[in-house]
């Protein structure tokens, strides 16, 4: 579960000062698929960093799996993220050296977990699932757009996180693939108990979701 | 005007091969929007990049003004593109060290234009159509997603192409700002007589096109 209260986000300084986020309250309770919604420029993606302690927020709380962020120190903060925390970035960020398939193994290195062969089943399990298992051995660059969006979901999934972040992760699939990869995320919220929020453009995506919640100029509308 | 002829790309060797386009005979007719939608991996981006120059085709013919495009030594190419084309990318590949006003006006400068008071004027009404007038004297990193696609979109359109390629246009954008994007698209056609091929896999925003091109596995379906 995570939890904002009186969350607020600014940039800048003087008149050119954008206020991203103004005062947000939100609960995200654990097992349930938020979507967010609303304009471009409206905050959205402030929001999903501020929550997953990506982005330090200029005033307020935010609490994650019992935790005040704000209360760790970075070292401790980076460790708390890796243990509970996947997050799809808006645009990927795959490290463009890496293959598809050491991109979505990476947080487990990095996580100084040995990775097995059970491990790499899942992995390859997981990319199957997200219809990337025959790009695995390809880096970013010679994949389509929609199949680095999914590396990047199947990264973000691969450490079983308690809290999963999707910040517009069907923005470049076709309805069937969309479908696919939004009835995975509910069943990770129904089944396995996740925490998953995600921001989405599209209404046929937020039907998936249990609650959806509407940003407006840095409000909650 | 534009059209493809017996088009195929393939990557890679051996087994591992793709055969991205299999053969695509397609015309775009001067003054009309054509959509092309069809599943992630279809093959969408590289047509689009075949027909505007920026990738070589394996095999077959690409006319685009009444040129060959394969009859082209690489920086006759270049002239042509910068005079006649206009490419809004799947990942927008804005340059990072300059603000979105300096990027838009980028196709500009590199084109030897000079840049004077009606053009800048030009160029700030067209950000501000899409609504990102507010947003110009800022690097990429400090914009939305939306806003970023959106700057993607006015650098391709300040030449005032005959031909302008959009791949995913509006994939950031919320249903208020795609609707305006697109009503701009199809007012680029209908009243400039521009070429405008949109890649999309949204229902809504292949409804403001004349003609829809649906591909599957390399083919046009
Ligand atoms: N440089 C490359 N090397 C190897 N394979 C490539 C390369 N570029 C693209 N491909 C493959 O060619 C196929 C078609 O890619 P393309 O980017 O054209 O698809 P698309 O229809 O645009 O997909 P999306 O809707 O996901 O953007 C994909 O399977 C992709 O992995
Ligand atoms: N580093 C930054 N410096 C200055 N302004 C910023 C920075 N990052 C974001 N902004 C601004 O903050 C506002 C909110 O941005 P945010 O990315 O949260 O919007 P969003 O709702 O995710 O939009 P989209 O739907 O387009 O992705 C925007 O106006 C944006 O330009
Ligand atoms: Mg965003
Ligand atoms: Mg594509």
């Amino acid at each position: 579960a995570a939890s904002a209260r009186g969350l607020t986000k600014t940039y800048g300084g003087g008149e050119a000062q954008v206020h991203a986020l103004r005062g947000i309250d939100l609960d995200l309770p654990r097992g349930r698929f938020t979507a967010i919604m609303g304009p471009s420029g409206s905050g959205k993606s402030t929001l999903m960093h501020c929550l997953a302690g990506l982005d330090q927020a200029g005033g307020g709380t935010v609490t994650v799996a019992g935790t005040d962020l704000g209360s760790l120190d970075d070292d401790t903060l980076t460790i708390f993220r890796r243990e509970h925390i996947g997050f799809v970035f808006q645009s990927y960020n795959l490290l463009p050296m890496l293959t598809a398939g050491q991109n979505i193994l990476l947080p487990l290195e990095l996580g100084g977990r040995r990775i097995d062969d059970a491990t790499r089943e899942r992995a390859h399990a997981l990319a199957d699932t997200l219809g990337v298992a025959d790009r695995l051995g390809h880096r970013p660059a010679e994949l389509s757009g929609g199949q680095q969006q999914r590396v990047a979901i199947a990264r973000a999934l691969i450490t079983r996180p308690d809290l999963l972040f999707a910040d517009e992760p069907t923005g470049n699939l076709d309805s069937t693939t969309s479908a696919e990869v939004l009835d995975h995320l509910r069943r990770s919220a129904r089944e396995l108990g996740q925490t998953v929020v995600m921001v989405t453009h599209e209404r046929d995506a937020a039907a998936y979701a249990d609650d959806v919640v509407t940003m407006q100029d840095g409000r909650i509308a």
